[in-house]
């Protein structure tokens, strides 16, 4: 059930996009924010081999099944979540970056967020004024169970506000700001502890790029509540 | 013989003002690679790291974050772009076999950069928080050692810092897709090189004829999370001039114990 093999045919100097069948699991171990239960994660390896060559390349990255919901509530004008169906207290710390000098390693990113951990938080924020954290980072934000709150490079103080008042039109550049937000999303995409992309700090980035960004991170119909069998 | 998979280029970096290097990319990455020494403007580089992290590494500024060292580093703002305008060398070895392809990989470079192996151009276009990856294969050397040299360019709007300081300094670094606090905020000091630098990691990777590109894994889960479904969708990019059949594979295991896998 858990392994797949399909032969594709990929034209010269092609690039096509594959879709594999669903892949069933009963009762797989979820994956829980810290203080909620463990940090399952399963090991997912995609291979290509091709006819005549052998491997042509690997890829592979621990995956985590878990569901996470949040919206604004309208009593209180805070926002809910809830992981796996059950909610959850958010404990949060702010984050920017582990070194200004973006020395980043993993070692100093292990240590960082396991120090969260053992703070017993369940969720970084990181802000929009700064970086769209590594994968290493999301690594370990996996391993021990924080949530991320992930903003993009937007801020109140540059991008609209502030004194002298700042140019509300973002970057000038609003198609390379999305480029680099597509290939972002792409990098982070797959890890469990990715909670909520959020447009930029204490703003909302002008309209266009909130529009599209809204597009890139709308949910598939197939994930929200259907039942594909 | 050489596998497939990635290879992280972490050390042996040198870096040079750009102002002090008076050799082209194609000299530096042919005839004339840096030479250390006294006399010499190369120094041991930080990768990924920043201009300034390769500075304090060599002790050529104070660390910024002692005391009120930061004060008695030149700010961007005043020195002008070309001052923290650095170029970043390396070299690695590569050994392909037939059919396969080698890949030179960019996590991240603020804020753009002209790279140079073996005497090849190739432009890293703008943009501190997008990947790059350059098939290199008709340009390295199969059997020897290659050299790699990269022009950083700082942020095309570094900014300057008022007297009086302020969230992001006079918000010109906004103009830019880039970092924001790098102007200096309420929590921070202004960063002087605007995190100029290769601030993410490079890599080189090898594979067939065929590449795995971005796979996307998404769960639903049903019954009371008693029936879930994975579901997986990768890019494949076909680099060779004519069409090929793949046999592609996913498995998901889970590790009961130590070396004891579930498939």
């Amino acid at each position: 059930e858990h392994l797949q093999t399909q032969q594709v045919s990929i034209p010269a100097h092609g690039r096509v996009q594959h879709t594999f069948p669903q892949l069933f699991f009963y009762k797989p171990n979820l994956w829980w924010p810290n203080g909620m239960g463990k940090q399952s994660l399963y090991e997912v390896s995609i291979t290509v081999d091709v006819k005549g060559h052998g491997e042509s390349d690997f890829w592979s990255q621990p995956f985590g099944f878990r569901k996470i919901e949040s919206y604004i509530d309208s009593a209180t004008g805070g926002r809910l979540f809830k992981v796996n169906g059950q909610r959850i207290f958010i404990r949060g710390g702010n984050w920017i970056l582990s070194d200004g000098l973006l020395r980043l390693s993993r070692e100093r990113y292990r240590a960082d967020i396991k120090f969260h951990a053992d703070m017993n938080f369940n969720m970084i924020r990181c802000w929009g004024g700064g970086l769209t954290e590594r994968p290493e980072f999301y690594h370990y934000c996996d391993i021990y169970g924080l949530l991320v709150w992930q903003e993009f490079w937007i801020t109140g103080d540059v991008d609209g506000r502030g004194i002298p008042i700042s140019n509300p039109n973002g970057p000038l550049d609003h198609d390379l700001f999305l480029l680099c937000a597509r290939d972002t999303i792409k990098l982070l995409r797959n890890h469990p502890s990715l909670a909520l992309w959020v447009g930029g700090n204490e703003q909302v980035p002008p309209d266009d790029l909130n529009k599209a960004l809204k597009s890139y991170l709308k949910l598939h119909p197939l994930f929200q509540n259907s039942d594909p069998n | 013989m050489s596998g497939i998979g990635k290879t992280v280029l972490d050390s042996g970096w040198l870096a040079a003002r750009s102002t002090e290097v008076k050799l082209s990319g194609v000299q530096l990455t042919t005839t004339h690679p840096p030479a250390t020494g006294a006399e010499s403007p190369w120094m041991e580089a930080v990768v990924p790291g920043t201009v300034l992290a390769t500075l304090v590494k060599n002790k050529v500024v104070p660390d910024p974050f002692y005391g009120l060292e930061n004060e008695t580093i030149i700010d961007i703002g005043d020195s002008g772009r070309e001052y923290y305008t650095f170029w970043f060398f390396t070299t690695f070895q590569s050994k392909l076999l037939e059919n396969q392809h080698l890949h030179l990989n960019f996590r991240g470079i603020n804020y753009s950069a002209e790279l140079y192996l073996n005497g090849h151009e190739k432009v890293l276009p703008k943009g501190m928080f997008r990947r790059h990856s350059l098939d290199v294969t008709n340009i390295v050397h199969p059997d020897g050692k290659n050299l790699l040299a990269v022009l950083v360019h700082p942020p095309d709007h570094p900014g300057k810092i008022p007297a009086e300081g302020g969230q992001g300094g006079d918000h010109e670094i906004g103009k830019d897709v880039a970092t924001q606090y790098v102007e200096g905020w309420d929590w921070i000091a202004p960063i002087r090189d605007r995190n100029t630098g290769i601030w993410d990691e490079v890599s080189i990777s090898v594979t067939g004829p065929v590449k795995i590109i971005d796979p996307h894994l998404v769960s639903s889960l049903f019954d009371n999370y008693k029936r879930v479904y994975l579901h997986a969708t990768t890019e494949l990019e076909n680099t060779t001039d004519s069409v090929v059949e793949c046999s592609l594979n996913i498995q998901v295991s889970t590790e009961l114990e130590e070396n004891i896998c579930l498939l």
